[in-house]
C-alpha cells in the first residue's frame, strides 16, 4: 500500500566531540504502510533509546534541521512530557504521530508537515510535529487540533506552536495554542 | 490531486496481517 509521500527515519546520537550534523544520521527512506511496519519493528522504541537521542521521521527532501529550507519558516506542535511519561505514553504517543503523518491524517493541511521528531531527555522528553509556514494560521491550527485529538490529549490539556525562528533566539513563546 | 490517507484503523490492521 503506497503512501502519499516517501519518508525518511532520521537518528540522532549526542556526542560532543562531533559537530551537531555529524551525529545525526540517515537510518532509512520508506513508501509503503508495509515497509514502514517492518521499519518500526526493527528499531529500538524511543522509551529505550539513551538520554540525548532523537528519532526524526521527515518527508524525503527535508533535513530534520531548522536551517533546512523548507523548515526555516515554520515551527513545531510540541508536546513535553513529564519524566515518568517515557514509560506511561513516549511510545504510544510517538507511534499515533507517526501514523498521523504516513497516513496524512491533516487532510489537505498534510502538505505543511514537514516531519516529526522526538528528543529523549532527562529532564523530560519531547515529541514535535514540524509544519513548514508559521504564518499559515489556518493549516498550523488545524493541524494542531486533529493532532491533539489523533494522541488522545484531554481538552483540558494545551499544546503549543512554537515558530522557528523564535526558539533558535531562545524564545519560548507559545504562537498558538490548542 | 487525490490524496492517499489512511486512518489509524486501517494502519494498525496492517501490521497484524501475516
Amino acid at each position: 500500500h503506497s503512501l502519499e509521500n516517501r519518508w525518511a527515519l532520521w537518528f540522532f546520537k549526542n556526542d560532543s566531540s562531533q559537530a551537531w550534523q555529524d551525529n545525526l544520521h540517515l537510518i532509512i527512506k520508506f513508501d509503503t504502510v508495509e515497509d514502514f511496519w517492518a521499519v518500526y519493528g526493527h528499531i529500538q522504541l524511543a522509551s529505550k533509546l539513551s538520554s540525548g537521542c532523537d528519532y526524526a521521521l521527515f518527508k524525503d527532501g527535508i533535513r530534520p534541521m531548522w536551517e533546512d529550507s523548507r523548515n526555516k519558516r515554520g515551527g513545531r506542535w510540541l508536546v513535553s512530557l513529564a519524566k515518568h511519561q517515557r514509560h506511561s505514553k513516549l511510545d504510544r504517543l510517538w507511534l499515533e504521530t507517526l501514523l498521523c503523518l504516513i497516513g496524512e491524517s491533516f487532510e489537505e493541511h498534510s502538505q505543511e508537515v514537514c516531519g516529526a521528531v522526538v528528543n529523549i531527555r532527562t529532564k523530560g522528553d519531547k515529541i514535535s510535529v514540524w509544519t513548514r509556514e508559521a504564518e499559515n494560521q489556518a493549516s498550523v491550527l488545524h493541524i494542531g487540533h486533529v493532532y491533539k485529538q489523533h494522541l488522545g490529549l484531554s481538552t483540558k490539556a494545551i499544546i503549543g506552536y512554537q515558530a522557528h525562528a523564535d526558539t533558535a533566539t531562545k524564545s519560548t513563546r507559545n504562537k498558538f495554542v490548542v | 490531486g487525490t490524496r492517499i490517507i489512511y486512518d489509524r484503523k486501517f494502519l494498525m490492521e496492517c501490521r497484524n496481517s501475516p
